[in-house]
């Protein structure tokens, strides 16, 4: 029943698919009972927003947006050679276009908020990424990262000393002490055979990690798999499969629209956008509880490929999928009544001490530890290729890598391995009692606004890093501080300087006045130009008081002045002292005094 | 890409380190560590960039403006790190390197 004006919303199949129903999020019974994000606030941490288009303006927040490449408060993208700054626009658009506006596209949740922090846009260190994942944490709820380390098949990195800590800071003091929610793309190095174990973004436990299947829910030719993903969304396939259709910038090349969007950079804010619909409906959900909904509805479904393993809580996993696929109407539903899971729990095995040669391939070391009650293998199979951990055939990465040359390659020592899970302290009783929970609920009996469970209120923590005003700012104020000084001083001395000329004027009060010299063929003329002092109107009585110690020269001149017209009045009074009224001035009349 | 990675590339205005400075106890607690800070950072002829985001007693010291040989860059770099490495209250530093991070 859900009808928008947008010109591509028919080609969004991944809203809504026509074509192959069911190949979607699943997200219209959801917007018709009007979840659509409202109150929650996203932010793309990316290459820039361009917030003025059409799409994106009406749902723009600037209060939860930065650029931190230029270091100051709008995000605009900069325009560059390879016209390739349109990134973060088009992941703000799939996450909340505008609907019903005649323009592009439709956004996942298109009635939150959406703000944008630049920092891909030039050089970024790691204390620049610690201040990106913190920057307006109470403002923003979530942040969609759709970039990480290199895709090469050789890269091992992740977030650094800083970028830990902040994604820690984020989860523990961030959304009002329910913990951000940090949504990062897995990896796109199918090609070069990468695996996501090895990026630090991808495995870290922080952070819900995304992948993407194309439209028929195979794994794309660009994804990679990687244990800690943890579901799947819809993305662009190879050229024969329809890509992500949403805004884009409209800057150089750019239209605002684009059917091209793909990678898991496509995955990851449509995911983000379905977590913004769940928190609309329990905004009281921490991080955790956002992770174990996703892992509780995430959906399996046949792909011969996948090689699914269904583990001791009883979830299907895969490296390909992660959880499964994510589905906007259970995630919502699940999150409606959703309490609290218990607290995150650690289980830490000593260290093994091992000081073992790891041989030359094909042969191999195994070590195990056997500490951990398990019932099935495959809980911590890993393969180490020389020093750089992880379970994948690494065909870019010569174990020698880094190494001296190949004749003076020396045997690998393990010297010591320490495992650390972390989880929930449930019992399988716990999960199967929660898993028929949500079932019961997944028919939408308790998605209206009369059922709500209790949500406590967050904590009020305040942004320390406050307004801090931008150079651009500073400057302009010096500078209307220094002109307001000058003009202040130029006045002040103006006025002292014209009362110390009435003042010596004023001397001449006591005794006969001397005009300074005044040709009287001007005066015969009537053509000399006279300062006299303003004159206002007092009536007679007044005036015989007052008329006795002022005289003026006005009175002598106002007649003549009056009917020629072209006196000038200036500040520096003038003033005689006359020897006697001209009564006939005051004839019946008001007399015009000073 | 946003930056050049490995060893050389260095932050977008020259070398800079993140500090993470133990925090004391009491009353004050955050301007006594951004005194430190100041502190601290003139003694390593850095200048203190204020505290990283919203990291509790992490700060940020970068090196006054203005060009210098290479020759003068490495010898400031040491005498930073020892400076860094011999400060009690200095729980962790670390020269700022560039990340290279691929959008995705």
């Amino acid at each position: 029943s859900v009808h928008f004006n947008d010109p591509k919303y028919p080609q969004q199949w991944h809203l809504n698919n026509r074509r192959s129903p069911g190949r979607d999020i699943n997200v219209t019974g959801v917007w018709e009972r009007n979840v659509t994000g409202r109150g929650v606030t996203v932010v793309v941490v990316d290459d820039g927003v361009e917030h003025t288009i059409q799409d994106i303006a009406p749902n723009y927040s600037p209060e939860g947006s930065y650029d931190l490449n230029s270091d100051d408060p709008d995000p605009m993208p900069h325009p560059d050679v390879e016209n390739g700054n349109h990134h973060g626009t088009r992941c703000a658009g799939e996450i909340a276009a505008v609907p019903n506006n005649s323009f592009c596209a439709v956004g996942v949740a298109y009635g939150s908020r959406i703000a944008g922090i630049r920092v891909l846009d030039g050089p970024l260190t790691d204390s620049m990424e610690a201040v990106a994942f913190n920057k307006h944490y109470q403002i923003n709820d979530i942040y969609s990262c759709s970039w990480g380390p290199d895709d090469d098949g050789k890269t091992v990195d992740g977030p650094h000393q800083l970028g830990k800590a902040a994604l820690q800071h984020g989860v523990i003091a961030g959304r009002q002490g329910f913990g951000s929610i940090f949504v990062v793309a897995s990896g796109n190095g199918g090609q070069h055979n990468d695996n996501c174990n090895y990026d630090g973004y991808a495995n870290s436990i922080y952070t819900v990690t995304i992948g993407a299947v194309d439209e028929e829910g195979h794994m794309p030719f660009y994804a990679e798999e990687c244990a800690s993903m943890l579901a799947v969304t819809f993305s662009g396939g190879d050229k024969m499969l329809r890509s992500i259709v949403t805004t884009d910038w409209d800057l150089q090349k750019g239209t605002g629209c684009t059917e091209g969007h793909t990678g898991t950079s496509a995955a990851a804010p449509l995911a983000a956008g379905m977590i913004a619909l769940m928190l609309q409906v329990r905004p009281c959900l921490t991080w955790r509880d956002v992770q174990h909904i996703i892992v509780f509805t995430a959906t399996r479904y046949e792909d011969r490929r996948a090689e699914w393993v269904t583990n001791e809580a009883g979830f299907s996993h895969s490296h390909q999928h992660g959880f499964g696929l994510l589905n906007a109407w259970r995630l919502v539903n699940a999150a409606k009544i959703w309490t609290s899971v218990p607290y995150l729990a650690s289980y830490v095995s000593p260290m093994l001490k091992e000081n073992k040669a790891i041989p030359q391939s094909p042969r191999s070391l195994e070590v195990l530890w056997n500490g951990i009650p398990h019932g099935f293998n495959g809980l911590g199979t890993f393969s180490i290729c020389a020093m750089l951990g992880g379970e994948s055939p690494r065909d870019y990465q010569a174990c020698r890598q880094g190494m001296s040359g190949m004749e003076s390659f020396q045997v690998g020592i393990l010297r010591q391995w320490q495992l650390t899970l972390y989880g929930s302290v449930w019992s399988p009783v716990d999960i199967r009692d929660r898993q028929s929970l949500l079932e019961s609920a997944m028919s939408g009996k308790h998605l209206h606004d009369d059922f709500a469970l209790p949500c406590p209120p967050g904590l009020k923590i305040p942004e320390e890093d406050g307004y801090t005003i931008t150079p651009n700012t500073l400057k302009t104020l010096v500078l209307v501080g220094c002109f307001t000084v000058f003009w202040t001083v130029y006045y002040m001395l103006e006025v002292y300087l014209s009362q110390r000329n009435v003042a010596s004027n004023q001397v001449c009060r006591s005794g006969p006045c001397h005009w300074p010299h005044r040709s009287r063929k001007a005066k015969e003329e009537g053509t000399e130009l006279e300062s006299v002092p303003l004159c206002s109107s007092k009536d007679p009585d007044e005036v015989e008081t007052e008329s006795r110690g002022l005289s003026t020269a006005s009175d002598l001149l106002v007649p003549d002045l009056l009917e020629q017209g072209d006196w000038s009045l200036s500040q520096n009074k003038s003033t005689l002292d006359c020897p006697h009224q001209h009564r006939d001035l005051l004839h019946g009349k008001e007399e015009q005094i000073c | 890409l946003a930056g050049t990675g490995g060893p050389d590339g260095q932050g977008p205005g020259g070398p800079s380190w993140a500090v993470h400075l133990e925090s004391l106890k009491g009353d004050g607690e955050e301007e006594t560590l951004e005194q430190q800070a100041d502190a601290l950072a003139q003694a390593a002829g850095l200048v203190n960039a204020g505290r990283i985001g919203e990291l509790q007693g992490h700060y940020l010291f970068v090196q006054p403006a203005g060009h210098r040989p290479a020759l003068e860059v490495e010898a400031i770099r040491q005498h930073v790190e020892a400076v860094l490495a011999g400060h009690e209250a200095v729980r962790w530093h670390s020269e700022q390197r560039l990340l290279r991070r691929a959008k995705r």
